[in-house]
C-alpha cells in the first residue's frame, strides 16, 4: 500500500501547473525515498525530474515500491478541484489499476475523493550523472521568467552566456535585438532577492525560449531559481521545493550548424 | 542555422 498526506495541498497544484504542459505521461515512483518522477518531453530535448521526499509529508507509508502511470492532464485536472487550503491524500492500493486523491478543507467540513485511472506507460528513464557546472547563477525566479518572457516577444532562442561581468540573456529576432544582462547582487535586504553567480570557466549556450518559458511556470514554487550551465552539458534549471525537494528541469542546447 | 540537440546526445537510457 501507498499513501501520503500534505497539508499544503496547494503545493502539489503547483507542481502539476508547472510539469503538464511540458510532459504528457508519466510514471511517478513511489519508495521509501519519496515520491518522484522524471519524464521528457515529447520531442527528447526537455526532460523534467522531481523529488518530494518522504519526510516531507505529514504522512508517508509505502509498503513496497511502485510505479503509477499517470496522464498528467487528467492529474492536474483533479488537482485543480482542490483548495488551495485543503489538504491532500493519495492513496494506492497493491495491484490495484487507480490512484485515489482525496481532498479535506481546513475545517473538516468538505471531504471529496476522486479516483483517477492508472496507464501502464513505456519509460524512457535518463541516468543523468552528477555534473560539475561551469558556471551556477541563482536568482529571483520571478526575474528569470520576466527575462523569458520579454525576450520571446524578440526572438524564439536564448543565449545564455556567464562572464566575470554577470550573467547576459540575448536573443535576436526579425525586429531587432535583445541583451539582458543580471549581474551579481548580493547587498539585498532579502536573500531571495540576491542574484549570485559562481563562474569556473565562462559560457555561453542557445536554448530554445519556449522551453524555457515552460520551466518558468514552476516559479510558484520556489523565489530563487538554479541555473547551471557547462559547454557541453545541458543546461539544468531548479526550483527548490522546501523542505521537500526539487523539481528540475533538463534543455538540451541548440547549436550553430 | 541552428540545430536542437536532443537529450540522448548528453545522456544514455538506464
Amino acid at each position: 500500500m501507498f499513501e501520503l498526506r500534505l497539508e499544503q495541498g496547494s503545493l502539489l497544484k503547483k507542481v502539476m501547473e508547472a510539469i503538464k504542459d511540458l510532459v504528457n505521461d508519466a510514471n511517478f515512483d513511489c519508495s521509501a525515498t519519496g515520491f518522484s518522477m522524471q519524464a521528457m518531453d515529447s520531442s527528447h530535448v526537455a526532460l523534467v525530474a522531481l523529488l518530494l521526499r518522504s519526510e516531507g509529508f505529514e504522512h508517508y507509508r509505502c509498503d513496497r515500491n511502485i510505479s503509477m502511470g499517470i496522464n498528467l492532464a487528467n492529474m492536474a485536472k483533479i488537482l485543480k478541484c482542490a483548495g488551495n487550503d485543503d489538504i491532500v491524500t493519495v492513496k494506492a492500493d497493491d495491484g490495484t489499476d487507480s490512484v485515489t486523491f482525496m481532498f479535506e478543507s481546513p475545517t473538516q467540513d468538505k471531504i471529496s475523493d476522486f479516483e483517477l485511472k492508472l496507464m501502464d506507460i513505456d519509460s524512457e528513464h535518463l541516468g543523468i550523472p552528477e555534473a560539475e557546472y561551469d558556471a551556477i547563477v541563482r536568482m529571483p525566479s520571478a526575474e528569470f521568467a520576466r527575462i523569458c518572457k520579454d525576450l520571446s516577444s524578440i526572438g524564439d532562442t536564448v543565449v545564455i552566456s556567464v562572464t566575470k561581468e554577470g550573467v547576459k540573456f540575448s536573443t535576436r529576432g526579425d525586429i531587432g535585438t535583445a541583451n539582458i544582462v543580471c549581474r551579481q547582487n548580493t547587498s539585498v535586504d532579502k536573500p531571495e532577492e540576491a542574484t549570485i553567480i559562481e563562474m569556473k570557466e565562462m559560457v555561453s549556450l542557445t536554448f530554445a525560449l519556449r522551453y524555457m518559458n515552460s520551466f518558468a511556470k514552476a516559479t510558484p514554487l520556489a523565489s530563487q531559481v538554479t541555473i547551471s550551465l557547462s559547454s557541453d552539458l545541458p543546461v539544468v534549471v531548479e526550483y527548490k521545493i522546501a523542505e521537500m525537494g526539487y523539481i528540475r528541469f533538463y534543455l538540451a542546447p541548440k547549436i550553430e550548424e | 542555422h541552428e540545430t536542437q540537440l536532443r537529450l540522448e546526445a548528453f545522456y544514455s537510457f538506464n
